[in-house]
């Protein structure tokens, strides 16, 4: 058979069952197979041991593994859920899961909070903003003087800080961020919606449909 | 005219967009 082949790669140890990875998430199970057919490539880039390493992640997104991005790295980070320095299938499709368009709105706030609150704290400080802002003018080529980063900064604080204290908690991140729903534009992927689209090779391997699982 | 730090970091930064996981076909 012609889509045997496909069969014999071997399912790393960071593999999990599809069935699982389906009831907790979004994805079908035949969107969670064509999930591995992402997975397999990403995780098989560099190191070839079927887990996906910060290099390898950086190379999908960027077609360079040696780019440093902040924002990339914490992306990186927060997908590593087991804090292990890679991602494994089930942390990939988990993660995955919050930028599909299905995913309540709620989940992608929370998921944004924490990918801005650099340091872990539980609440974004001005420092970790003013941070993340000259991070992506040095990203970007784009030339600000100090005075008017620290005027969106301010700007941004006056908005988003309602109590004053010189911090955005979660609360007043989850009110800011639905305000302006702008924000959480990359935190949906259309991709994901037709991820078996995307990933045909999987429908030919498998066979199988959604009905029969 | 407002300006929002989330805006500029969420729609400028190439690492904030995974669409790139799925392009490299």
């Amino acid at each position: 058979m012609g889509c045997a082949s496909s069969k014999q790669f071997k399912r790393t140890s960071g593999y999990e069952d599809p069935d699982i990875l389906a009831k907790e998430t979004t994805f079908t199970v035949n969107e969670v197979e064509a999930l591995y057919e992402l997975y397999k490539k990403i995780s098989h880039s560099i190191f070839k041991d079927g887990l996906i390493h910060k290099e390898e992640f950086q190379l999908a997104l960027f077609r360079n593994s040696h780019k440093k991005n902040l924002f990339a790295d914490r992306i990186f980070d927060l997908f590593d859920q087991k804090r292990n320095g890679v991602i494994d299938f089930g942390e990939f499709v988990r993660s995955l899961n919050i930028f599909h368009p299905d995913t309540p709105m709620e989940e992608k706030i929370a998921f944004a909070f924490r990918l801005y609150d650099l340091r872990g704290t539980g609440c974004i400080e001005r420092e970790e903003l003013k941070e993340m802002v000259l991070a992506l003018l040095n990203e970007s080529d784009l030339l600000l003087s100090d005075d008017a980063v620290e005027q969106i900064v301010n700007q941004t604080f006056k908005q988003a800080d309602m109590n004053g204290d010189g911090k955005i908690d979660p609360d007043e991140w989850k009110i800011f961020a639905s305000k302006n729903p702008a924000l959480l534009k990359n935190m949906t992927l259309p991709y994901l919606k037709d991820i078996t689209m995307a990933f045909p090779s999987f429908v030919l391997i498998s066979g199988a449909s959604d009905d029969e699982l | 005219r407002t300006c929002n730090a989330f805006q500029l970091i969420s729609s400028m930064s190439s690492g904030f967009d995974l669409s790139g996981l799925f392009e490299s076909e």
